[in-house]
């Protein structure tokens, strides 16, 4: 279950709260999967108590959007702790889709590889599985162009390794592979090439024996 | 598995106007933390975004409840216990997540309908509302408060599988005011939220 709070000192309307919470949850809490499954009790709130003075914040406040974006990079912060502690995981994956028809459907693509068991235990196994990635977004349901589909890892520094270019494999140089999935944190990069120019980002970790273990463990 | 400890913050900038706190009501078998609660000096606007799941759990209709006939004002708490879901637990669920709801409010001498309420852990089975509604007794009061050992301990009371706290706090300034965000979560399994 995820569960989470936030609170500010801020002056905030009830009802701009409540825009800037969905804001912030669709673009970060909603960009997360760990192991595929919605909680009964999933819940984030906000608070915002105005003790630090200043005018009140509405939805139509020049601050509004200040504020918004504060509290969505704040969220964002808090729903990847949540990654990193996904039970089992040794990796924490940035996916990043981009050039999708709509931000709905580079959303959808993301979800897809996220809750892959076969691209999750593929990063788990430091194999730079691109197939397993160009499957799930496949099956999708979204509009993509397979002659123009790209797929990259991107390391912490240096070139993206290029798995796929334009729907056409590339020579991987596999202990640059290695280098890469050997490192805590992994970027991917999906571009659809449909022209549309919609990008999201999303969340996920790999998928371990320590998962099964875990779960095989728990009682009710 | 990783060594998680580097994302515990070690200090932190905190809301004006917040205590927290959390302690061990015997919920949990191991006699951890088990319970949280967040107070605001003064009543605050409030939103939240729920589960989609249809089977949704009692606090998250108590909370959804309050929400919408208070029109997310006058909130002065949230309430949230570990270690049982209190989901699939039918009209007495209901009644205890409003039992947790009514009892803060009493403790801080607010209204009855002041806090939301959050519940998490095993899926099936009824609180143990004794010891949480005492838990709530003896937690208001000097028992809250709003050192960063405080906000630590109120994010380890709502750990269930967690291997670590997640608390983050940040400053920003707007039209010359100084204010403070700050914010905890819990999850590390059954995570995939489509929450509205």
């Amino acid at each position: 279950t995820l569960l989470g709070f936030f609170v500010t000192d801020a002056p905030i309307a009830a009802p701009a709260l409540q825009k800037m919470l969905k804001h912030a949850t669709d673009r970060s809490f909603n960009c997360i999967s760990v192991d595929t499954d919605m909680s009964t009790n999933d819940t984030i709130a906000a608070l915002a108590n105005g003790v630090a003075g200043g005018e009140l914040i509405t939805e139509t406040h020049r601050n509004y959007d200040a504020i918004q974006a504060e509290i969505t990079a704040f969220a964002k912060q808090l729903a990847q702790l949540v990654v990193r502690d996904g039970e089992g995981a040794t990796k924490f994956i940035t996916l990043k889709i981009q050039d999708a028809l709509s931000y709905e459907d580079a959303k959808t693509v993301a979800h897809s590889i996220a809750n892959s068991s076969l691209f999750k235990t593929a990063m788990y196994g430091k194999d730079a599985n691109w197939g397993r990635i160009l499957c799930a977004t496949g099956y999708a349901g979204v509009e993509v162009n397979p002659a123009k589909t790209s797929v990259s890892f991107i390391p912490a520094s240096g070139p993206a390794l290029q798995l796929l270019v334009n729907g056409e494999p590339e020579t991987v140089d596999e202990a640059r592979a290695s280098e890469i999935l050997d490192q805590e944190d992994i970027e991917v990069h999906v571009n659809l090439g449909t022209g549309g120019g919609h990008d999201c980002e999303f969340w996920t970790c790999d998928m371990s024996h320590e998962y099964v273990t875990i779960n095989g463990d728990y009682r009710t | 598995i990783l060594d998680k400890s580097r994302f515990v913050p070690s200090s932190g900038s905190y809301p004006q106007g917040y205590k927290v706190g959390a302690l061990a009501t015997g919920v949990k078998k191991s006699n951890a933390l088990d319970l949280s609660i967040l107070a605001s000096s003064v009543p605050a606007s409030a939103a939240a975004v729920f589960t989609t799941n249809k089977f949704q759990a009692a606090p998250v209709l108590a909370s959804k409840d309050i929400l919408s006939t208070t029109g997310g004002q006058n909130i002065s708490a949230i309430v949230i216990n570990s270690g049982c879901a209190n989901a699939v637990t039918g009209e007495g669920g209901l009644k205890d997540a409003y039992t947790m709801v009514e009892t803060v409010g009493r403790e801080l001498g607010v209204g009855s309908r002041s806090a939301l309420v959050m519940s998490t852990g095993v899926i099936g089975q009824r609180l143990q509302i004794d010891k949480i509604t005492r838990g709530i007794t003896e937690l208001v009061g000097p028992q809250l408060g709003s050192s960063h050992e405080h906000w630590l301990s109120c994010a380890r009371g709502i750990m269930t599988t967690d291997t670590f706290p997640k608390l983050v706090s940040k400053r920003f300034e707007l039209d010359g005011v100084t204010y403070s965000l700050a914010g905890l979560a819990k999850g590390a399994g059954m995570i995939c939220p489509n929450m509205a």
